[in-house]
């Protein structure tokens, strides 16, 4: 069983990126579990057919302890991939991350594991690297963790902070797959993305390009990969979930990254 | 003494356009004190020449108690305008928010009220309303909210979490100015910003466009209101100190908005 943890800035597109990945997974026969770790919880949608499922946090609050089924928070999307979405609390009333910590519990509590799953995908806001959205980055949850940044330095700024906040907490085992180079098709991006791959050093696994079969696809509330099987979105989502096999079954290898600092961020961004 | 908060999602524009709205407010007479509350800590470099500030959170940590000075967190910036950076902790360790707890604290015991102050703004991160971050909402800090957005979905998103946020704490005043139109420059941003201004009852105060000039003065690490004082984007600032000033007079009011539910947030996103 294989966890992945796949982070970055809000609206960078790790939701539409983690559900085709999921889906494609679950397309070369795998049992997907993914866990949508954002307050949003919109992550599940594409794989739902438009259902904005009961977080997990929410069934807590409703449904009393005796009654509570694991099936009615893990459910049946797309391709087999069997959802999850830990929800979050109302915006000023705690910390916003209670949602995950809510849901680790929880699932364990009902028993997931009796589901046996290949990989375990979360899929986690990154704005913020602390309270709950900082657990998936431990071992015990994301053997690998994916970056998704585009070439714009607030996102640039996002994943070298999630790099800071997993050598805080964990600064010796490599864990990082990489980037997942997701663009918002400005020319600019490309150096700055390649420049701080170089100075962390990471690698770029895949570059998906801005393209409108994503919107298309978002209108019947599914995958590009399930409703545009030949496009090349879809191939590049696949060659993603390649990576994803090639690094659990440890033909790749994971890395050991080290952020940059304030200083180092401001030269990449200045072009330094 | 007038209070302003100004919210908005990471990346949005919040710093850029609080440093001018600051630079504008001191042009027309007032003392002023900025206040950045992002862990990002680059709220004053517009209004420093470049110079990232100690923030208190450091401050805090590496000066014992009795050498505290406040001259050393409230610095002299352009126009006279009083910068200070709250800071935040080391990703993964602790509350992302705990820089502005601290900062509150610390100003107060440290005297900051002899300044006597016309206008103190505070700009806040608003990805997430929880923390330290949710404090600048609360009625002793801001006597009036700005919320900076563009017609993208996200930061629409994350203004009506703001909303949510306020509401959940502090239901009875109206303490919303309005929204601050931040364009990114698409055309379909328009009736996006429009329709949500509608649904929640906010009046869009002002419109930026986007422009060149804020690369430029980011440049000289100036503010656009000092360095092209006849530019579009100066008459725009210009308009918005004077709203400020009216707010404060009580020649304008304040509103109390209605934050969006989930499902009329997806009405508005697929344009029904
Ligand atoms: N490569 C792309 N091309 C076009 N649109 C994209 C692309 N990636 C993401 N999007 C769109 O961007 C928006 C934000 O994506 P989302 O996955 O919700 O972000 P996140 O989960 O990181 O907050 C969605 O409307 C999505 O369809
Ligand atoms: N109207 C605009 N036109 C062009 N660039 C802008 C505009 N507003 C902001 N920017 C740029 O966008 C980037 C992010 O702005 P910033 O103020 O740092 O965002 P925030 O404080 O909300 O995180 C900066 O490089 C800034 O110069
Ligand atoms: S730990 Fe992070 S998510 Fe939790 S209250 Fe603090 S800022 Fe919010
Ligand atoms: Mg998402
Ligand atoms: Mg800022």
């Amino acid at each position: 069983m294989f966890q992945i943890a796949v982070y970055g800035k809000g609206g960078i597109g790790k939701s539409t990126i983690s559900a085709n990945l999921s889906y494609a997974l679950a397309e070369k026969g795998k049992r997907v579990l993914h866990i949508g770790c954002d307050p949003k919880h919109d992550s599940t949608r594409l794989l739902l057919g438009g259902a904005n499922q009961t977080t997990v946090l929410d069934y807590m609050k409703e449904v009393p302890s005796p009654e509570r089924n694991l099936e009615d928070l893990v459910l049946d999307g797309s391709m087999g991939v069997k959802c999850v979405e830990a929800g979050g609390p109302e915006p000023g009333i705690g910390c916003a991350g209670r949602g995950i910590i809510s849901t680790f519990n929880t699932l364990e509590n009902l028993g997931i594991d009796r589901y046996q799953f290949d990989i375990k995908l979360y899929d986690v806001l990154g704005d913020v690297v602390c309270g709950g959205f900082a657990i998936p980055l431990r071992k015990e949850y994301a053997d690998a963790v994916y970056l998704v940044t585009s070439g714009e330095f607030m996102s640039i700024y996002a994943a070298n902070n999630i790099l800071k906040g997993m050598r805080n907490f964990d600064s010796i085992s490599p864990r990082v797959a990489g980037l997942i180079f997701n663009s918002r098709g400005r020319d600019e991006e490309e150096w700055m993305i390649e420049s701080f791959a170089r100075a962390v050093g990471l690698p770029i696994i895949v570059r998906m390009p801005r393209s409108d079969l994503f919107a298309k696809a978002e209108r019947n509330i599914q995958t590009v990969v399930e409703i545009f099987p030949n496009s090349e979105p879809t191939r590049v989502i696949k060659s993603l979930a390649d990576h994803v096999l090639l690094i659990s079954e440890g033909s790749l290898s994971l890395k050991s990254p080290h952020p940059l600092s304030d200083e180092q961020l401001n030269d990449l961004a200045a072009g330094r």
